[in-house]
């Protein structure tokens, strides 16, 4: 059986917020390492992939594996009737129909329980190859939401260029053009602000703007953002958690005939 | 122009 306490049943919310816009239906794949997910977009330019430690729960009990189909539209419905310092028990069976979500008041000695009807998902898993990427960028994660929201307004592609003068996000549109280009900073009082480039090759990619945003309704999980870029393959976008938990999206590029 | 490619193109199905 699963039982997984999170003391924030928050994190659990802005995780699914953050993904039910670019994916419907999901297996949640639990195992005593914690909860993962890997979800296409149903264009397949796109995938999602999260991985919640067992770390990030206290306490945290899988006895097999269990695969957990969700609809995420319904798990949104639930996860609404949490209030935000809720503590979030999510349960199940060792051959579940449905997964139960428990609501604990920190405060109050109020205790909610909710079930989703599980749903039979034949996902296809992808073998994410390990890449050494030709570029690294960490910056703060609203600073990239905000690029995006900005050069979206001009055009559908952005190009992500890294070289030693900086990382440059350029875009050119129908009424013009618009590029932002951030240099390596760092903020002793903010570190949250700091912008890191580590760069063993120049890179130049394109992207689609509209993905790009929708990632970024990430932006609340982390201060900071990371995006990892080697020539004609995949961005990586990627929003750590705690306890080494994380939220990575990636990107197929635009690339030239 | 630049085409948008799929990500299936890069992650292999396991």
């Amino acid at each position: 059986m699963l039982e997984a306490r999170l003391e924030q049943a928050n994190l659990f919310k802005k995780v699914v917020d953050a993904i039910k816009d670019l994916v419907q239906d999901c297996n949640f794949d639990c195992n005593d390492s914690g909860i993962a997910l890997q979800a296409m977009d149903n264009s397949h330019v796109a995938l999602v992939s999260m991985m919640l430690r067992s770390e990030s729960f206290a306490p945290f009990r899988c006895d097999r594996n269990i695969a957990l189909g969700i609809n995420l539209t319904s798990l949104t419905k639930v996860l609404k009737c949490a209030q935000s310092d809720d503590i979030l028990t999510l349960k199940a069976e060792d051959a579940p129909d449905v997964v139960e979500l428990v609501f604990e008041s920190a405060e109050s000695d109020r205790i909610s329980e909710y079930s989703i009807k599980l749903m039979d998902i034949d996902q296809e898993h992808l073998g994410i190859p390990e890449t050494d990427y030709g570029a690294t960028i960490s910056m703060p994660a609203a600073e990239f939401q905000r690029i995006c929201r900005d050069l979206i307004a001009l055009s559908e592609s952005v190009s992500i260029e890294c070289s030693k003068e900086g990382v440059k996000f350029a875009c050119q549109g129908d009424i013009g053009s618009g590029a932002v280009t951030l240099r390596q900073h760092t903020n002793v009082d903010k570190p949250e602000m700091n912008v890191e480039i580590n760069m063993s090759e120049p890179v130049s990619l394109t992207f689609s703007l509209k993905y790009l945003v929708n990632f970024c309704k990430a932006s609340g999980l982390s201060n900071q953002v990371r995006l990892c870029l080697s020539n004609e393959v995949p961005l990586l976008v990627e929003y750590s958690l705690a306890n080494n938990s994380h939220l990575r999206f990636y990107l197929a590029p635009k690339i030239g005939d | 122009t630049q085409n948008q490619r799929s990500i299936l193109g890069f992650f292999s199905k396991k």
